[in-house]
């Protein structure tokens, strides 16, 4: 995965740390002590098109295939997500019980064009 | 934009004044997480549960801690995306006691618009070295109104009490039978054969509060479509 830097123009991965004691959320949620939203900015110009990330799904296989026939008026790449993994949560609930789980798929391990 | 590169939402954000970008991103990670876990807002929390406690029922759940180190272990997921399987830690509250008996209360929120169903549930208490061998502890799980006088039997469990330490008593059914009825309290009274009181039995230090977790699956509520 890409990560973003000051110079970045392609799609990369972007970090962004919410820090629950900031914004005054450290007193409902114990643990952990923030959460990584990180998020996929950054350009996909056609000649980058499914990559890095999705090289092997279908989308390529039909997007080199479009390319090949030089549709592209017609289509466009987008920096999404190709990696995720949940956030685990420990917190206080509205009677004062302590629930944990697991939230899918919020936290942006990499990114790639689609 | 280049040519062929599209207007993404990301692109949209790259935009934005950093200060605004970040207060953007905060709101948008608080409804993230709110949504996530169906609440409206975060809630106020009145009787945060001492630290010892939490760490003393956590490592009961063989859950590694790390701060002083707290490491997560989740239950293996569900494979339907639309089912959230969680854990639910509830700390009793002590009740009347009279020299047979002792309550413990524990409080559940029932989850408006989605069905849980409780895979597992036990309940914890410490009981110190009873004086004399072999004591027979019964624990009667009782759901009740609040406020109504004629609580309903849905448990009785019995607990053999040789030496002192942690106790398990297996409450799934009582459990399930809050999440099932709604709008109740779950009460467990402690019997005790024999002179000795059983809250005397009980620990008081906060590292020994009994407690009741449950490992349960919430779905959103049988909707019925017409065709």
């Amino acid at each position: 995965a890409i990560e973003c830097n000051s110079k970045s123009r392609t799609c990369c991965r972007k970090q962004f740390f919410v820090d629950f004691k900031e914004i005054g959320w450290e007193g409902w949620i114990i643990q952990p002590e923030g959460y990584h939203m990180n998020y996929c900015t950054g350009q996909c110009p056609m000649h980058v098109a499914s990559m890095p990330g999705l090289a092997s799904s279908f989308h390529t296989a039909i997007l080199n295939l479009m390319k090949a026939n030089d549709a592209h008026a017609t289509v466009s790449s987008c920096c999404v997500p190709t990696s995720r993994r949940p956030l685990s949560l420990l917190y206080y609930n509205q009677d004062s019980n302590v629930i944990k789980t697991d939230i899918p798929d919020m936290i942006v391990d990499a990114c790639g064009c689609t | 934009a280049e040519p062929g590169a599209g207007r993404c939402p990301a692109c949209e954000m790259a935009a934005l004044d950093p200060e605004v970008q970040k207060s953007f991103l905060i709101e948008l990670a608080k409804q993230r997480i709110l949504s996530k876990l169906h609440l409206k807002e975060q809630p106020n929390v009145t009787q945060p549960v001492s630290s010892a406690g939490l760490l003393t029922a956590l490592a009961r759940l063989r859950v590694r801690s790390t701060n002083p180190s707290i490491t997560l272990e989740m239950p293996s997921r569900s494979p339907k995306t639309d089912v959230q399987e969680y854990e639910i830690l509830s700390f009793a509250e002590p009740g009347p006691s009279a020299p047979n008996r002792t309550c413990l209360h524990f409080h559940f929120t029932q989850d408006a618009g989605r069905s849980v169903q409780i895979l597992h549930a036990n309940m914890y208490v410490f009981l110190a070295a009873p004086g004399s061998p072999g004591r027979r502890l019964t624990a009667k799980l009782l759901l009740s109104e609040p406020g109504d006088a004629n609580p309903t039997l849905v448990g009785r469990r019995p607990l053999e009490v040789k030496r002192g330490g942690w106790a398990a008593v297996e409450v799934r059914a009582a459990v399930q039978s809050f999440f099932s009825r709604g709008g109740q309290r779950l009460t467990a009274e402690l019997e005790l054969e024999g002179s000795l009181e059983p809250a005397l039995l009980l620990s008081n230090s906060e590292s020994h509060r009994p407690f009741m977790v449950a490992t349960a699956r919430a779905s959103p509520r049988h909707r019925i479509r017409r065709r």
